[in-house]
């Protein structure tokens, strides 16, 4: 928090938009301030309103260069914005430099005003900054997925600080499941760099054949502009590269890195509109071929052309028997494919496409 | 090769400003200060290189000037506005 830790002594706090950035619709402005007042209402007792003329507590406005305070801003890049702690007059306002492109995309050419309107109402609210990495109130901006956006859980204990959330405990994660929880399930699973990620919401199960334990992290302590709960995920091994697929969006990353220019919607892939999401994706590294798996049906794509083949899509029951009709992952290793259907894995001979053997989700767990 | 000198200069006044803006950082303005203000320059790259997890060692390295160009937000990381 700031010196002498400034708070409002009341629940109920006012918000006027005073002028809008040509870069973005009106419509939008308002959408991403009201998006970011939601994250800070949703994990304390605070409601904010909206007023159109008069003193509101938190005045918002676009200004470039000097702009009446002391704190002039300086053109693109460097300083996007900043506000005040809470107090009279100017306390509480929040201040975006017109000079930087403002958007309400995550992509890379401006800067999503959700994100840092979030950052700067975090201030108007009395949150100083922090130095963790991945938390909202970190002075650098980062561009991230900002739908279902959640709050790390460094800026919650900061304004929970402030404001004593009163009702039911704030919106936290669910907590990450047993190991050997014998109903496990797995959104997706991919090998990387010769280790096998196992994912469930934000949480990562890391298996590596250098170590026999299980290490256990979290989808943002590797990229932190990420946020959990992917849909699928493959790698191609010979780019050292992994595709992680949330909705109709897709992400590539090499290593820590994510490739600029991403997320791309997943139809630049081939699918057609009518496919919103991917459930499971799986490469085999001696075709060059990648199966996406959606409802009862598969497509193949073809890394080295880059493009969907002709054919499809196809039946999973009719190509691969014995595994059912839709599955929620699947990865490859050593010649097997292993695909995860609820609590239950399937390992497939590749070539044959022959069911060998049917077994637990967590059987990796060394359960 | 060493760094072209105007060049060393420039990213020595941008990181000035950088820590005057978000370390509270003040140059004394009379040279009879050289040696005071360079030492207290080097105490405050290692107040910024410590809030941003780098290696604190006091000098303007190339991973320090890369994080103060990161575009960020303008309220101080050690003090509140006045």
């Amino acid at each position: 928090t700031f010196p002498y830790s400034p708070k409002w002594k009341k629940e109920d706090v006012t918000y006027r938009i005073l002028n809008y950035t040509p870069d973005m619709l009106q419509a939008d402005v308002e959408e991403a301030i009201a998006k970011a007042f939601q994250l800070w209402s949703s994990v304390t007792p605070l409601r904010f309103t909206r007023v159109y003329s008069g003193q509101a507590d938190i005045m918002i406005s676009f200004a470039a260069g000097f702009h009446g305070d002391f704190y002039s801003f300086d053109g693109p890049g460097g300083t996007l914005a900043h506000a005040y702690p809470p107090g009279s007059g100017i306390g509480g306002d929040a201040h975006f430099d017109e000079d930087e492109n403002w958007t309400k995309f995550t992509t890379y050419s401006g800067y999503n005003l959700f994100l840092v309107a979030a950052h700067e109402l975090g201030h108007s609210l009395g949150l100083g900054h922090s130095n963790v990495f991945g938390a909202l109130m970190y002075p650098i901006y980062m561009a991230k997925d900002t739908r279902d956006y959640q709050l790390h859980q460094d800026d919650i204990d900061g304004i929970q600080a402030l404001y004593e959330p009163t009702r039911t405990t704030p919106s936290k994660p669910p907590p990450r499941p047993e190991d050997c929880d014998p109903h496990l399930t797995f959104d997706a699973i991919t090998t990387l760099r010769g280790e096998t990620l196992f994912f469930k919401g934000s949480y990562v199960w890391r298996k590596s054949p250098y170590f026999s334990e299980i290490e256990h992290d979290t989808i943002s302590s590797f990229w932190p502009s990420l946020i959990g709960g992917f849909d699928a995920a493959y790698e191609v091994d010979k780019t050292d590269r992994v595709l992680f697929f949330k909705d109709d969006q897709y992400w590539a990353v090499s290593g820590y890195s994510i490739e600029s220019g991403f997320p791309k919607p997943i139809q630049s892939l081939g699918f057609p509109t009518s496919v919103r999401k991917v459930d499971a994706a799986v490469h085999d590294h001696n075709t060059k071929k990648t199966n996406f798996f959606v409802g009862n049906k598969y497509w193949s794509f073809n890394e080295n052309t880059q493009s969907m083949e002709r054919g499809y899509p196809r039946k999973i029951a009719a190509d691969f028997r014995g595994i059912g009709h839709t599955i929620d992952a699947a990865f490859q290793k050593n010649g097997y494919f292993y695909f995860f259907r609820g609590s239950n894995q399937y390992q497939v001979d590749i070539k044959k496409r022959k069911l060998i053997r049917t077994m637990k989700s967590n059987s990796w767990f060394n359960c | 090769f060493p760094a072209v000198p105007e060049k060393k200069e420039e990213d020595t006044q941008f990181a000035k400003k950088y820590l005057e803006s978000f370390y509270d950082f003040k140059e004394e303005k009379s040279s009879l200060f050289k040696a005071k203000n360079l030492n207290h320059m080097a105490d405050k790259i290692r107040e910024m290189q410590s809030f941003f997890g780098l290696e604190v060692t006091g000098e303007l390295n190339r991973k320090t000037l890369d994080m103060m160009k990161q575009p960020r937000c303008g309220i101080p990381d050690v003090r509140s506005y006045s």
